[in-house]
């Protein structure tokens, strides 16, 4: 073998292709890395943001697993180990599920509505995410909805808030609608951190009937029962900064026997 | 497509080569003005193509590819190994034109690619056995 020979031959060789040739390549590299291709339209430069800054983590624990070779469970801080303690009990099994899955995919927050400290109580908001551009062949083996919580003024720091995440399953006129409980997590008021909450049921609703997907409402009460806005309690929303602004990821796994397209 | 060799010698019908029997190439260097097997290295270079904006991450990455006698020309839906089988098969069935395989991939690593798409959400997409490390060449 002679390795390495021609290093940088290509490479430099691209840049003398013709348009057409140019083009062929860039859909062949496309092809083989199972890319969709430009974004449509054309993104501007975006700013830092959670969910991409979150995927970065990710990419990096799991490129450092490829080093290090398969059955490494190697997650990175961010992901095992978010800075609010309740969290801890996520770590395991997400540590098993990033590193089998196939494809992550974070969704960005699209709607949000609330009702908050002006209107009469129990405060919620809510959040919805498209999830339609999915991965073909692939199932869901996890999702997780994030939300950043911030310090906030007037708390007392030892208070425990109860944090509750609801799938709305059926709305109706004038009344409330219809919730299923996904997930809570209990959380010192005095604590700041990114939360987590297991939304694997909601997503695997949505993705079989995509019009069912109505999406999520959040809850924070005290110890005794009073309901909180998420505001109040610093749950960072859209208007909040876009390093810290809530969003949903999910993780997909190639089905175990994927059909080949004939050649 | 298929290579004749008329220089190889003829078997018997009945003849069913051994697997562990040399290709045609076994022995290196290759002469008659034939190519020896080489492994190169291909850097794609994601700045280069253009895709710095959307695709996050990595910079682009190292692809080896063989090229000589024994060459797997690399397509969007086969691989390196399945080239490999598929011209052992063929090198079964018909031993005096097409030469066993002699290279194949002997250790795949994985890849990952962080992209945007049209909706601004990122996925970070996995490859488990894309990139070619070594090969039997």
């Amino acid at each position: 073998c002679v390795c390495g020979q021609m290093e940088g031959m290509v490479h430099s060789s691209f840049r003398r292709l013709s348009g057409r040739e140019k083009k062929e390549m860039q859909k062949e590299i496309l092809s083989i890395l199972g890319l969709p291709g430009r974004p449509r339209p054309h993104p501007p430069l975006r700013p830092p943001s959670s969910a991409p800054l979150f995927m970065l983590d990710l990419y990096h624990a799991v490129s450092a697993e490829g080093d290090e070779g398969p059955g490494v469970g190697f997650i990175p801080e961010s992901v095992s180990h978010p800075a609010l303690p309740t969290l801890s009990t996520h770590a395991a099994p997400l540590g098993t599920v990033v590193s089998e899955a196939d494809t992550v995919m974070s969704f960005v927050n699209l709607v949000e509505h609330e009702r908050d400290l002006l209107q009469p109580r129990p405060y919620w908001k809510e959040f919805r995410f498209d999830l339609t551009p999915l991965p073909q062949g692939e199932t869901v083996t996890a999702a997780e909805f994030r939300i950043y919580k911030t310090l906030t003024m007037g708390q007392r720091a030892n208070r425990t808030l109860h944090i509750s995440v609801y799938e709305i399953q059926r709305e109706k006129r004038y009344r409330e609608p219809e919730l299923v409980l996904l997930d809570m997590q209990s959380v010192p008021a005095g604590q700041e951190g990114w939360l987590a909450f297991d939304v694997t049921t909601a997503s695997n609703h949505w993705l079989l009937q995509p019009r069912s997907n109505l999406g999520i409402r959040l809850y924070v009460e005290t110890e005794d029962d009073r309901s909180l806005s998420a505001g109040w309690v610093g749950l960072v929303g859209r208007r909040g900064p876009r390093s810290k602004q809530p969003f949903m990821v999910t993780f997909f796994r190639a089905s175990q026997a994927p059909c080949r397209p004939p050649r | 497509a298929l290579r004749h060799n008329t220089q190889r010698r003829k078997k018997h019908k009945n003849d069913l080569p051994h697997p562990n029997r040399p290709g045609l190439f076994d022995q290196a260097p290759v002469s008659n003005g034939r190519q020896a097997c080489k492994k190169h290295e291909l850097y794609v270079s994601f700045s280069d193509l253009g895709w710095k904006d959307w695709v996050l991450a990595p910079p682009g990455y190292s692809a080896y590819y063989c090229d000589g006698e024994c060459d797997y020309p690399l397509g969007s839906c086969m691989n390196a190994t399945n080239h490999a089988l598929i011209q052992l098969v063929v090198h079964l069935i018909k031993p005096d034109e097409v030469p066993k395989a002699c290279c194949a991939p002997t250790k795949l690593s994985p890849i990952s690619v962080l992209f945007y798409d049209d909706n601004n959400n990122v996925i970070l997409k996995k490859h488990r056995n894309m990139v070619v490390k070594t090969c039997g060449c």
